[in-house]
């Protein structure tokens, strides 16, 4: 079971639409995922068709009121491709948990319990866990920043964005330092990424240049099918298969997928 | 002094592009703005060309510290323009206050002592006070808009940010009937808008018919020379006075004022 979160604190990147598409083909070829949506936003849940009303065990009760993850997983209308849903409550776990012992390892403990659960009950493990994180760096994204195996960036080739990455560094450094040795930026991937825009092109290179192999070769482009997708409450994958959004993240799931076996 | 909080937990929608260039806008037709910058990320500092270390006193002195806001204003290169910059430490800001009394009420506090020390030193009044807030609803947006007059929300006309205009307007609610009876919507801005593509038409309608006359006619149109303009530096008028993104933020400033002068 890999742990990734997908993070970045620049908001409107493209991580809820990379969390969901990333998840939805790796689904596609027969990968077990799980997607935990820890954004009181609830994008990646209704990016994925569940209505509010079916969110009734949320990624607030596992965090806040140790709910087994277990019982806030929910399928989704994509084989494989399961989530544990989140809704506004999730906003108030900052104020929550701040009085709460061993507050930035509760996604991590909750996790452990969950995998040897799954186990012991003769189950399939998943094979992903993909984590939507919030545009912050505050206790929802330290809780995943501890659980996680690996770090994934979506990265929109702007120039906000660019300024952003020297916080998310040293953010990453400082969980690994003092809760997760473990930690390692798994890839960065470009997102909304078009070709003729002269400033798209020159922030690429200086990211290329300054992250190196750690840069997916995919460059996800920007596409409107892709942004369309989610109000059908379904992802890229399933509304228009044959789109340049759905192909880059297919293309994106293979190279993912023969970085995670060399590892 | 009217203070307006631009503000939307959704990320990327164009907060801080907002913040920017309509108080260039304000600024170039004789108004006097003062920009606070709430966000961490501090891209509304760095977009109005103040690098790091010209940082010295941050919204964080003010809000965590009590600082005097005039020790954090510093002028920006655009005349009648200033700012009081943010950097990375605003981050810690929901910690450090999670134990103070009068939490969300420190940047409205910070400001009455300001608005009275100008008054009492014979300096003219700041006409208005623009606050740049972060994707999330923490501490920084409350005390923004407990501290606000009116809130200005910039809306991209992509799906997710539709969605969360809900959770926008609850919170809205809860500062009104809780902190600032005072509060009001003072209008929605339609960004980064493409006439040719269906889902930005569908969203635009859906907001006027929600929000009515709330909503600018002005709509921001997306312009690659606004997202190059802070990688010099510098606001889109100042950039690239021609181009469309800075003509329509004109618009929209003559339309702000208008509005205002009927309040
Ligand atoms: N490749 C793409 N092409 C076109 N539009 C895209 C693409 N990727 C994302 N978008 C759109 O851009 C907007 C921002 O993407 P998304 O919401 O996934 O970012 P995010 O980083 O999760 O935002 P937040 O910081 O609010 O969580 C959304 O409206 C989404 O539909
Ligand atoms: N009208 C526009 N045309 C083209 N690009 C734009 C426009 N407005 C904003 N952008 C770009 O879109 C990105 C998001 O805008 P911006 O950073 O202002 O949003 P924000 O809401 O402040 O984001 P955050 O939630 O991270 O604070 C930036 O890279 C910006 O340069
Ligand atoms: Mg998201
Ligand atoms: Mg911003």
């Amino acid at each position: 079971m890999r742990i990734l979160a997908v993070t970045n604190q620049k908001g409107g990147v493209g991580k809820t639409t990379t969390t969901i598409n990333l998840g939805a083909a790796l689904a596609a070829v027969g990968e077990r995922v799980l997607i935990l949506d820890l954004d009181p936003q609830g994008n990646a849940s209704t990016g994925l068709g569940v209505p509010p009303h079916e969110r009734k065990e949320t990624t607030y009760d596992i965090l806040v009121n140790d709910a087994p993850i277990e019982e806030a997983v929910i399928n989704t209308l994509v084989p494989g491709l399961d989530i544990a849903p989140s809704d506004a409550d999730l906003a108030a776990a900052e104020l929550d948990l701040s009085q709460t012992a061993r507050r930035n390892f509760r996604l991590r403990d909750a996790l452990e319990r969950f995998h040897d659960g799954r186990v012991h009950a003769g189950l399939a493990p998943y094979d992903y866990v993909l984590m939507d994180c919030p545009p912050s760096l505050n206790v929802l994204t330290i809780n995943a920043l501890t659980a996680a195996d690996g770090v994934l960036v979506p990265l929109q080739c702007e120039f906000f964005a660019l300024e952003g990455l020297v916080q998310l560094q040293r953010t990453i450094d400082r969980v690994k330092e003092n809760l997760n040795p473990r930690l390692e930026i798994q890839g960065v991937v470009l997102t909304m990424y078009d070709s003729r825009n002269n400033l798209a092109r020159q922030v690429a290179e200086d990211v290329r240049a300054h992250f190196g192999n750690t840069v997916y070769q995919t460059a996800i482009p920007r596409n409107v099918r892709v942004s369309e997708a989610p109000s059908f409450g379904r992802p890229a994958l399933i509304y228009d298969y044959r789109c340049a959004g759905s192909q880059a993240y297919m293309r994106f799931a293979s190279e993912l997928i023969s970085r995670e076996r060399q590892i």
